[in-house]
């Protein structure tokens, strides 16, 4: 989930 | 989403329009990395393979085709369209002294051994250091066009913002990156010798030039 959240970013 | 993070974003897309603009317009790319830009291009196409497995908002999808896109026809202007103009004498920077250890360091650390996670991770590493050849060929050359200082502030400025949108984030949702965040304060670091310099020369309307 850590992954997904950090994955929103450019 | 914070203000941090949408500043950051959007200074990084000033930077990428204000650099095809410029080049477009003056129908020539001298004083720019080709050698940075194709380091970029590699940078997006790494880290937005995600784009092919997961879709996560309207405006992450079309910010990163946007920025793809605008990699390439950057690296196309240079090498292809306006490349008579292209001053490869001073982009003399080798990149391999920063592919190949920021590949290695990609695989040693990581937060999964994954290709995707992997590919990820070089991109982070990649960007934090991708503005060198750039910043080589202005200190070879001693100068720089005002309209380019332009464009390396706000693409410095980019990752700045993103530090305080760690900081935001950490506090206030209680997630942080190391990864991106030791990346970012690298990436950060290796501007302030430049923003010094647009402050105190650019700013006041003097043209960028180093003492020889």
């Amino acid at each position: 989930e850590e992954e997904a959240k950090l994955k929103d970013e450019l | 989403m914070n203000i941090f993070r949408l500043t950051g974003d959007l200074s990084h897309l000033a930077a990428i329009i204000i650099l095809l603009l410029k080049i477009w317009k003056s129908r020539s790319c001298a004083g720019i990395s080709g050698k940075s830009q194709i380091l970029f291009a590699i940078v997006f196409t790494a880290r937005y393979l995600d784009l092919l497995t997961s879709f996560i908002s309207v405006y992450n999808t079309s910010m990163k085709v946007i920025y793809i896109g605008c990699a390439y026809a950057t690296v196309y202007l240079i090498y292809a369209k306006f490349r008579a103009t292209y001053d490869g004498n001073h982009d003399s920077f080798r990149v391999e002294f920063l592919v190949v250890p920021v590949g290695g360091l990609a695989v040693l650390i990581n937060h999964t051994f994954s290709p995707l996670e992997i590919l990820w991770t070089f991109s982070i590493y990649l960007e934090s250091v991708a503005i060198l050849p750039q910043l080589f060929m202005i200190s070879k050359t001693g100068e720089a066009e005002t309209i380019t200082t332009h464009y390396l502030f706000c693409l410095g400025m980019y990752r700045t913002l993103y530090l305080f949108n760690w900081v935001w984030r950490f506090y206030f949702e209680g997630f942080f990156d190391m990864i991106a965040i030791v990346a970012g304060l690298v990436q950060t670091v290796l501007y302030c010798d430049f923003f010094y310099l647009y402050v105190t020369k650019v700013l006041k309307g003097k043209k960028l030039s180093l003492p020889a």
